[in-house]
């Protein structure tokens, strides 16, 4: 009598979290732009034998946002879930994996992000600032000012702006405008920007230095800017996945 | 006379005969959420 097929595969086994694990690991890792995402939950899986030991497994992941950019080399399991409050944003992934001999290979994935409804913030926190659009002309206005003031105060190089990763605009009871961007160093100090700008370029793949930056301007009742920016320092960039492509906006 | 007898009545007595303390097994999908759903 033919063996019966094995039980499909649950969800929550231990087989199809590491499956998970290794989809979001390669995820985050072959991401150029936004932050790093973690697991929220294993919607669904499917796997198809393909012969002994041999198997390829369709994933469908639900994750949400860090708080790390990902440039950080913040280890993710170090990495805070934006929290509800802060206006989530959850990935929806579907991946394709291969299983041959135990060892778990990422064939193909596919993923689309998107924040949290307003309404569903707003319900739960009235008085929560809602993300902003990364082209708002405050939010331009308000990163522009804090790189400046930060470039312009700094001893060391000088940083020009990678992306801005987020933003939030609130009216009540201040005016208050929020961002968080990434930066890169450039080839040139502070000094040599204020003869010089056009001259200063990001620094060479080999030489990178990647930073983040958290604003917080406040246009009423006063006016406020602090910023604050973090460089990562030089990192070795994984064999198999370049770090940011230079010609990033 | 035919008498239709309630569902909850039928499905009472065409359901199987489960063990005492009888627990059916989670669905396997989706999985548990590790943080909040949105």
């Amino acid at each position: 009598v033919p063996a019966a097929p094995p039980a499909p595969l649950g969800c929550d086994d231990p087989e199809s979290e590491a499956a998970a694990a290794a989809a979001v690991n390669y995820i985050n890792g072959h991401s150029h732009h936004g932050y790093k995402f973690a697991l929220n939950r294993i919607e669904d899986i499917r796997v198809v034998p393909q012969g002994p030991n041999n198997e390829i497994m369709f994933l469908e992941l639900d994750l949400l946002e860090t708080e790390c950019h990902i440039l950080s080399p913040t280890p993710l399991e170090n990495c805070t879930v934006r929290s509800f409050a802060e206006h989530a944003v959850e990935g929806d992934c579907d991946v394709k994996l291969q299983k041959v001999d135990g060892t778990l290979s990422v064939l193909a994935s596919k993923c689309h992000s998107h924040a949290d409804s307003s309404e569903d913030i707003l319900k739960v926190c009235p008085d929560c600032p809602l993300l902003a659009s990364l082209n708002n002309t405050e939010v331009l206005e308000t990163v522009s000012a804090a790189l400046n003031d930060y470039n312009s105060k700094a001893t060391d190089a000088y940083l020009r702006l990678l992306e801005i990763g987020r933003a939030k605009v609130q009216y009540h009871p201040a005016h208050i405008v929020v961002a968080e961007f990434a930066v890169g160093a450039t080839n040139c100090s502070s000094e040599d920007a204020k003869a010089n700008v056009g001259a200063c370029q990001l620094l060479p793949e080999d030489q990178s230095n990647f930073g983040f930056c958290t604003t917080t301007m406040v246009k009423r009742p006063s006016q406020d800017l602090q910023v604050d920016c973090q460089l990562y320092g030089h990192q070795v960039p994984a064999p198999d996945i370049p770090l940011l492509s230079q010609d990033t906006s | 006379s035919v008498t239709k007898r309630a569902v909850a009545v039928a499905a009472q007595h065409d359901k199987v005969p489960r063990p005492v303390g009888f627990v059916p097994p989670p669905p396997p999908c989706p999985g548990k959420i590790r943080h909040f759903d949105i």
